[in-house]
């Protein structure tokens, strides 16, 4: 659907058929924490593996807060410059939820926005500096 | 600023792209990639020309909905907003489910679902060139974007990082600006 004069239109609701956005739902796992277990959590856990922060999937998720989750959401943290608690903390649950491109934050587990950058990165990066 | 792995960039040979569309867009949609285009040659050597032919083009753009053949279905409104390919595949596809803003004050909508269209094109031409997701959350190429929020102008980090792999237009005057403005944004993240 495309909008080319937004100005006029009556107000609607949060989308066309009354429901939230796909990922609103997460908000419910407020202050979930590790070894803990709460209906859902397998659909956040696909949602890291789908932006790469969970590898090599398997075919069932389950709802637990298990070693996993915990550290995809360490790296998730890390990469959006939140504070890492490995928590489901609301700055954390806020960001998740916010619309998104779909393609993967860490690509076949080899780059990754801030917890990507290793040390042979940052050496590389002062000798270009050096070199100007 | 980050890149695929291995690095994949569009060759020497081939940097002067041609772009089309899958669908019947009005010329104020297609208008809308055309700026975007501009905002990624105004730092590099690389060019963009609209072309009829959208099997042909280097850059083939589509509207989808649900699953589309890639393997990477759209989950209808908000959620994920599009996606694009490294180079030299050149597909960039965008959730047909979206309410895509083309024009006019995107914050002032509305509708709470609203999307700016050029923004979105702006961050997935980024990937078509070979840049990654950035921590930098001035950066275009940061992941998320709320919506009713508008966001297109490139960052430094950015720039930086698309110079590193095309070098820069012989035009360009080094000034860059980040301008997002949005309602339902409510990180407090550090900047990197």
């Amino acid at each position: 659907r495309f909008f080319p004069n937004i100005t006029g239109l009556p107000p609607l609701p949060f989308s066309k058929n009354g429901t939230l956005a796909p990922w609103d739902a997460f908000t419910k796992f407020a202050g979930c924490r590790s070894g803990e277990k709460r209906d859902g959590l397998a659909k956040l856990k696909q949602y890291f593996n789908e932006f790469g922060y969970i590898q090599n999937a398997p075919s069932n998720f389950s709802d637990d807060f298990d070693d996993e989750l915990e550290k995809a959401l360490r790296v998730y943290q890390q990469n959006f410059n939140l504070n890492v608690t490995g928590e489901l903390d609301d700055q954390t649950l806020q960001k998740i939820v916010l619309p998104r491109c779909g393609n993967a934050d860490i690509v076949n587990g080899t780059t990754s926005m801030n917890s990507g950058k290793s040390a042979s990165f940052h050496t590389t990066k002062h000798f270009h500096t050096t070199e100007h | 600023f980050t890149f695929f792995p291995g690095t994949p960039r569009w060759p020497d040979h081939r940097q002067d792209l041609t772009y089309g569309f899958a669908d019947q867009l009005t010329d104020e949609v297609k208008a809308v990639f055309a700026r975007a285009f501009e905002r990624w040659s105004a730092v590099t050597p690389l060019t963009f020309t609209p072309t009829d032919s959208y099997f042909l083009a280097d850059i083939k753009i589509g509207f989808f909905t649900g699953d589309h053949g890639d393997g990477e279905p759209f989950d209808g409104v908000l959620g994920t907003l599009a996606h694009a390919f490294s180079p030299t595949n050149g597909r960039l596809h965008l959730d047909g489910a979206e309410d895509w803003v083309v024009a006019g004050d995107v914050r002032t909508s509305p509708l709470p679902s609203a999307v700016d269209l050029e923004s979105v094109a702006v961050h997935e031409i980024g990937h078509l060139l070979g840049l990654g997701h950035s921590s930098d959350e001035n950066a275009i190429m940061y992941p998320t974007i709320s919506s009713r929020t508008r966001k297109v102008e490139l960052g430094s980090d950015d720039v930086e990082g698309i110079q590193y792999l095309y070098g820069s237009n012989p035009n360009y005057n080094g000034s860059t600006s980040t301008t997002s403005t949005h309602e339902r944004e409510t990180s407090g993240g550090v900047r990197d």
